[in-house]
């Protein structure tokens, strides 16, 4: 309880921090695997020309994300938890204070691959993201209630598969309003780009 | 480290009480939605004839997997874990406490949905089986290396799917060598049935 008191007293710095920059920032979070780095590698090849971006990769081991998305043209930071199973606001803070806020206009983070930890620590972003897709199975939103909760967009990846894999996406995206009646869901697939535009456009950054 | 410890002298008297029973263990982790029930479903489906099996199914919320494979005519106990992302000793010692184990020949227990959580609790059974599939991308085996190193069977599953997703299993089965060498990897399909015998096999039950 003390931790997560210190957390969200960091998280709240963060976000005053990134406010005073005129910086709008998310959180993306899913489930291994789902699509986070390929979304955020399609948003940031349509966003790079008009935008400032910085992307914070998380994930125990290896700098396979960044190194995936820095070859889109953006600033990006990757940052290794070892045996934590999310990324924390202490994290976030030490890396916002060793850079110069004023380079850009959105950081994006994409948080270790994990539907239940990232539940407990809040990064101080404007809004938090939930990628998952429809290869996990159609009970993989009821299963993860809380995340859910916390998240104003959620997005149902790989639809293209839906067909070859019979995934129920309906039970998907019902469970998804019923446990957080405000939550957007996009479908989208990162193979035929479907859902994409729509999901840039439900980010706002005019 | 105090809580590990303390988990780990449970897990061996887990242990032990198992063996005084002559029953067969297995502590099945994976990734969210990678197979682990569809696999358990057809490891029964073959085993149920011959062997008393019970399965303890671990999930943060929902009895969704423990009722699946009840209609395999096994014994099953579900598990809530609430915001926890891995069962540990206490949740399986008050479990095995609770039933007469002169009914059962093999345990086996499908953990939380995560590839993180579950190496910091060891749970007393004879042997770890990692699952994870080719809807992951194949660097899911490199970023979770502590997991695999704890494990001595790995199963990758949906290998249906290698042909449509273009997965390079190849680094798939690599990565697993290289972090355990020991390990004994399977590839597999609960659509196909390819490697359910494979692995009934590997997992010595006579
Ligand atoms: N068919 C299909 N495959 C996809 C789609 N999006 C991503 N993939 C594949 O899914 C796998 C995982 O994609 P990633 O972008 O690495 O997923 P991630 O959520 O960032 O994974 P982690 O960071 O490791 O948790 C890769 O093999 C991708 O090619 C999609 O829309 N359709
Ligand atoms: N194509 C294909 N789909 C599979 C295979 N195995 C499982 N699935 C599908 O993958 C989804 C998830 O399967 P589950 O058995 O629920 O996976 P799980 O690991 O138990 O999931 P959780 O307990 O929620 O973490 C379901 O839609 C299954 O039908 C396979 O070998 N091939
Ligand atoms: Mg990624
Ligand atoms: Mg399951």
């Amino acid at each position: 309880k003390e931790v997560e008191k210190n957390n969200n007293t960091i998280a709240n710095l963060i976000n005053n921090k990134l406010h005073e920059h005129n910086i709008k920032s998310f959180d993306i979070v899913g489930a291994i695997g789902a699509g986070k780095t390929a979304i955020l590698e399609k948003i940031t090849d349509r966003l790079a020309q008009k935008f400032k971006i910085l992307v914070i990769c998380g994930d125990i081991t290896t700098r396979v994300d960044a190194d995936r998305i820095q070859k889109k043209n953006v600033d990006t930071i990757q940052i290794n938890t070892g045996r934590e199973c999310a990324l924390n606001a202490y994290y976030i803070n030490k890396v916002i204070n060793n850079i110069d806020l004023c380079k850009y206009n959105i950081i994006f983070i994409e948080n270790v691959g994990n539907l239940i930890c990232p539940a407990e620590f809040l990064l101080g972003m404007d809004k938090r993201i939930i990628v998952v897709s429809t290869t996990e199975g159609e009970w993989v939103v009821e299963k993860h209630p809380l995340l859910f909760k916390m998240s104003e967009i959620a997005i149902i990846n790989k639809i293209d598969l839906v067909e070859r894999l019979e995934t129920d996406l309906d039970k998907m995206v019902n469970d998804a309003k019923e446990i957080n009646p405000n939550i957007e869901v996009i479908l989208t697939s990162t193979k035929t780009d479907e859902g994409i535009e729509d999901l840039i456009k439900k980010l706002n950054l005019k």
